[in-house]
């Protein structure tokens, strides 16, 4: 049978490949502001997809968006998915997204770690890191959100190859994160950077490999709280707000403390729904509220990124 | 493929630094092979631990001579990862 993004259940969790066929399935049924772009390949050669949401020509200014760059947090990968869906089909139905769309692009990476999400799917379930070989040492894989150019090697990251929080050789060793750090640098007009992890409930912005507050600590701030307002009216998820080192722990060599220091202003982190309960085997009857509570939180930092050039 | 039989995840509630230090240190001991879910960072915030069977009986022996109060949230990780994979199973069918 012939699939499309209609058959396509964004209440369970799916495949690699089937989130592959996905999009496709969304490039094709809305061919007018949805394409699917290949900004690299993994370690063990699959390709890193992007979803690009843009109704103009151009370099606009532009959303990051990406999830899953911890392969076991399944419901991060599965709520891109159903907000990929979202953006695309309420472009020219909701004003708040046409507006939106008007205005900038929106770059979506539902997949930031497709080898360890295969992995999670055949072999290893509680899997985080990539799946790089680490010379000299029998474990392999280092954990894609230590090995950022940003404060690479501090605290709150291991140099144990063992370790699930390995920070790896060097910063952008894997290719992962090269390819994304590459595709932003060479983009060059990237106003926000969003990425979704899932277990504590939090939204935290810069730092995370020091504990001094950045530049735009109020504003980050205040956009946080406006967010995580958001995103509980709808189900009465509470969210804490604040900078990573604040909120749970020193952690270098991150991607929003990356990005941040890159110069993008709107860099957040979210940590989405999870009590604790089911670790990161979050039920699949709450993959959609968890999507539909997000994606508010979203909307309303995008919204602020429109309003609030800098 | 890998199961996780008998897993089981803590939550632990440190009370002051001193604790924390003693979690770190459990951090460090590559044998007893802890997936920490939640790093010790304050003692106001709780720290999640998934700890192998074979790990469980070292682990819980060393909070409770260190006093440090731990509850389990997970009894064991294998059923939720059973039923997970009935319901994606069932989803596809």
């Amino acid at each position: 049978m012939e699939r499309s993004s209609s058959t396509f259940n964004y209440g369970t969790y799916h495949s690699l490949a089937s989130i592959y066929q996905e999009l496709d399935n969304l490039a094709s049924e809305y061919g007018n502001i949805v394409s699917k772009i290949q900004i690299g390949e993994s370690y063990e050669k699959r390709p890193l997809y992007v979803l690009k949401f843009s109704t103009g020509r151009g370099n606009r200014p532009a959303i990051w968006l990406d999830a899953g760059i911890h392969s076991r947090e399944w419901v991060t990968q599965a709520s891109a998915m159903w907000i990929a869906k979202k953006i695309a089909s309420d472009y020219g139905n909701d004003p708040s997204i046409t507006s939106l769309l008007n205005n900038l692009d929106i770059f979506l990476l539902p997949v930031a770690n497709p080898d360890g999400y295969e992995f999670t799917h055949t072999t290893n379930r509680m899997w985080r890191k990539t799946r790089s070989k680490n010379s000299g040492s029998l474990c392999i894989g280092v954990d894609p959100n230590r090995n950022w150019d940003a404060g690479f090697g501090g605290p709150g990251a291991s140099s144990n190859p063992c370790s699930d929080s390995y920070h790896g050789p060097r910063a952008n060793s894997e290719v992962e994160v090269k390819s994304v750090v590459d595709f932003i640098k060479n983009h060059g007009n990237i106003q926000a950077f969003l990425t979704l992890h899932s277990y504590s409930q939090l939204l935290m912005y810069p730092y995370g490999y020091k504990c001094t507050p950045p530049a735009d600590n109020a504003e980050l701030n205040t956009i946080g709280k406006a967010a995580a307002n958001s995103i509980r009216s709808l189900y009465g998820t509470t969210y804490t707000v604040g900078s990573i080192c604040s909120t749970i722990y020193q952690a270098s060599g991150g991607s929003i403390d990356w990005s941040y220091d890159y110069g993008i202003k709107y860099s957040f982190a979210f940590e989405l729904r999870d009590t604790g309960r089911y670790g990161f085997l979050l039920p699949a009857a709450q993959i959609i509220p968890t999507a539909e509570e997000t994606w508010l939180g979203l909307k309303t930092i995008m919204e602020y990124v429109r309003d609030n050039p800098y | 493929l890998e199961t996780f039989v008998g897993h089981q995840v803590l939550r632990i509630k440190t009370r002051n630094e001193e604790q924390l230090k003693k979690l770190r240190f459990l951090e460090t001991l590559d044998h007893l092979e802890l997936d920490f879910w939640l790093n010790p960072s304050t003692p106001a915030l709780p720290v999640d631990v998934r700890i192998p069977a074979h790990s469980l009986q070292a682990v819980k022996i060393f909070l409770e001579s260190h006093g440090i109060e731990y509850s389990i949230l997970i009894e064991d990780l294998q059923v939720i990862l059973d039923r997970e994979k009935q319901d994606i199973v069932a989803s596809q069918q």
